[in-house]
């Protein structure tokens, strides 16, 4: 069985709003092992 | 290897049965050889192409929706309680399926089946407590992620795509969810807005999936995209990503073919051709969406937000091309809220 998400993050970083907002960014890679409630990204 | 007639030694095995035997060898080294090979270009970063075989077109002339509902009313009978231990831990040495965490003796799993849906013990699966976080629903491998560029497409293997429209479903809250942006005042707007008076500069378009706002000095959102791929040791409850809310479910009866590695390989729009069940809806960034996709041996999908839901259901004839079944969720517009790591499915054998 498989499982796709798909959803809207914060894409680009405008330099006015740094201080307040940061894009979205995965912090996991094809072909690793994940575990229900870890982090896929922030 | 042949004796006479009259003195046959029971230790001589047929000519035919040994050469069966050889050939079945012989296409078993070979498979071992491919996938040493396959092993070692993805080592090197080679990434792989489709190759569609004689397997595939085999594949695609088999009742795999009867297979695997057979295969489900197998698993599901009920063994004596003696024998459960025994077969559960065979199941779970085989698929590397992590005992120390299930939540029940194993002798309470009274079938394959209910010992395959297992849930867990608390505390196995501690959910990411940055609120900033968007967590995996599930335990698996990554097949794929990224962000969705121009033309909505998901690469399936390097070479091929399939688009996100059809895995889906065209009907997508998108355009919904953009016009709403677009009217209300909600908090969850603020977050993402910062103080802006008037939203009215949202568009979206499927061609063109990033929303953009006519001030260049506002932030600029995109679609990304995860796929995860659940061996058959794995844990199979689906729990929610982030605290959102889903407005709509979306039911494919569509093929089930096996969704492993070698498959995503050789079998084109595999995920949009298979059996799956759509969870569309809003979190704090905007849009969401979860496919939990069925395979042969994995046909059915259960919600739990809405148990009365049947798949793998057999079917007189399947049309492709037939839409699929949907339910908005009440209140319209609103839908059910779910919290970041509440269970929301599970995947079923059969």
């Amino acid at each position: 069985s498989t499982v796709v998400l798909v959803f809207q993050a914060l894409a680009l970083k405008k330099q006015e709003d740094e201080a307040s907002l940061s894009e979205f960014r995965f912090c996991v890679d094809k072909g690793d092992k994940i575990r229900m409630g870890e982090a896929l990204g922030r | 290897m042949h004796t006479s007639s009259q003195g046959r030694n029971p230790f001589v095995v047929p000519g035919a049965t040994v050469a069966t035997i050889l050939m079945l060898g012989a296409l078993h080294a070979r498979r071992m050889y491919n996938d040493k090979k396959i092993e070692e270009a993805k080592e090197s970063g080679v990434e792989l192409e489709l190759q569609p075989d004689v397997k595939a077109k085999f594949l695609n002339m088999l009742p795999l929706r009867s297979i695997s509902r057979f295969w489900g009313s197998l698993t599901s009978t009920e063994l004596p309680i003696w024998l459960r231990p025994y077969a559960h831990r065979a199941w779970a040495r085989a698929f590397h399926s992590n005992l120390e965490e299930v939540a029940l003796p194993l002798d309470q799993y009274a079938s394959l089946k209910d010992f395959f849906v297992r849930a867990l013990k608390e505390g196995s699966r501690p959910i990411d407590s940055d609120p900033h976080s968007l967590v995996s629903p599930v335990d698996g491998t990554i097949m794929r992620v990224g962000e969705l560029k121009e033309g909505v497409l998901i690469e399936q293997v390097k070479g091929f795509s399939y688009s996100v429209s059809s895995l889906l479903g065209s009907g997508s809250f998108f355009p919904l969810i953009a016009a709403k942006e677009a009217s209300e005042d909600s908090s969850l707007q603020e977050k993402n807005l910062r103080d802006e008076g008037t939203k009215s500069w949202w568009r979206i378009s499927l061609a063109s999936p990033k929303l953009r706002e006519s001030s260049s000095s506002r932030p600029i959102t995109g679609l990304f995209y995860c796929v995860i791929y659940l061996g058959l040791g794995d844990y199979h409850r689906v729990h929610s990503p982030v605290d959102w809310n889903v407005l709509l479910r979306r039911h494919f009866s569509g093929r089930l073919y096996p969704v492993n590695e070698r498959a995503t390989r050789t079998i084109k729009n595999l995920y949009v051709e298979n059996e799956r069940v759509v969870l569309e809806g809003r979190w704090q960034e905007g849009y969401m969406a979860i496919a939990a996709i069925g395979a042969t041996s994995i046909g059915s999908i259960k919600l739990s937000i809405e148990p009365d839901l049947r798949t793998n259901q057999p079917r007189k004839k399947l049309l492709q091309s037939e839409a699929p079944e949907e339910r908005v969720y009440e209140p319209e517009g609103t839908g059910l809220s779910v919290k970041k790591g509440e269970e929301v499915a599970v995947f079923n054998m059969g």
